[in-house]
């Protein structure tokens, strides 16, 4: 199974 | 904060539609209305919810307020929600509860229900919301529900392609497939029945299913989901209310392998 991305790569902490 | 619902039943919908994804939230309360961010525990879904002062029957905030709340206490308290009454929301200055009120007035009824507030110290992420897509697709919400329950009975794992023939949905498990082929459509007499694609690029992406579940439990919100794509980003599913505002999911793809 292709493993899981997760939100925190694509957005910034504000 | 003082926020009044003529249908007690939309904030009932509202809080439905996502607190099987996270479990607390904090409401930042402003004189644009009630706004809101969470992140589910596995860090793969952001819900990003907004209530404008339009989707009330009034509304007021003086000063900008933080509602913390445990959305599984509030959702018990939201099954006293009826069509028929209306839900008034009040918070105080220095907040240390929120304060529902039901009213019912054909039955001469009120109930009142007070919950504790809690401090929740959640990060807050930078969510452009004009964030480019090589993908936009309008369609019914209840086609996608449909197709969401349907494939993903068949594997974890739910694909979503766009190119010149349409979308495309799908599944491969272990022991068998399926597949959906969507073409833009325009049905004049039932517009919730249309299908439009905007595309720049195609794409191909892979998303975890249990994820979508959640989801399309917003689906009672809207007649129409709209999906954002672009490859190696979040998809964004959302669902607008009919009075202003709406839920949106963000939703992190698998790996391309």
């Amino acid at each position: 199974d292709a493993p899981q991305s997760d939100i925190d790569q694509f957005f910034k902490d504000n | 904060l003082e926020a009044k619902f003529d249908d007690s039943t939309i904030f009932k919908k509202i809080i439905d539609s996502f607190k099987d994804s996270v479990s607390q939230i904090n409401f930042m309360c402003s004189e644009s209305g009630i706004e809101a961010q969470a992140i589910d525990d596995s860090r793969v879904l952001l819900v990003s919810l907004s209530i404008p002062p339009s989707c009330f029957e009034t509304y007021r905030c003086d000063r900008p307020t933080t509602v913390g709340v445990y959305l599984s206490s509030l959702s018990k308290l939201l099954k006293s929600a009826s069509s028929s009454a209306t839900l008034t929301l009040y918070v105080e200055d220095q907040p240390d509860e929120l304060l529902l009120l039901f009213e019912e007035s054909k039955a001469s009824k009120s109930m009142e229900y007070k919950m504790k507030l809690v401090d929740i110290t959640a990060d807050m992420l930078e969510v452009d919301s004009d964030m480019k897509s090589d993908v936009s697709v309008e369609m019914s919400g209840v086609e996608f529900t449909k197709i969401v329950r349907d494939l993903t009975q068949l594997s974890d794992s739910f694909t979503v392609s766009v190119g010149k023939d349409g979308i495309v949905f799908s599944v491969d498990g272990e022991t068998a497939s399926g597949k959906v082929l969507l073409q833009p459509k325009e049905d004049l007499a039932n517009p919730e029945n249309n299908l439009s694609i905007s595309m720049t690029k195609t794409i191909d992406l892979s998303f975890a299913s249990k994820y979508l579940l959640d989801i399309i439990k917003a689906s009672t919100l809207s007649n129409m989901i709209s999906l954002k794509f672009s490859e190696e980003t979040p998809a964004l599913f959302e669902f607008k209310m009919e009075k202003g505002g709406g839920i949106g999911f963000y939703l992190a793809p698998k790996y391309d392998e």
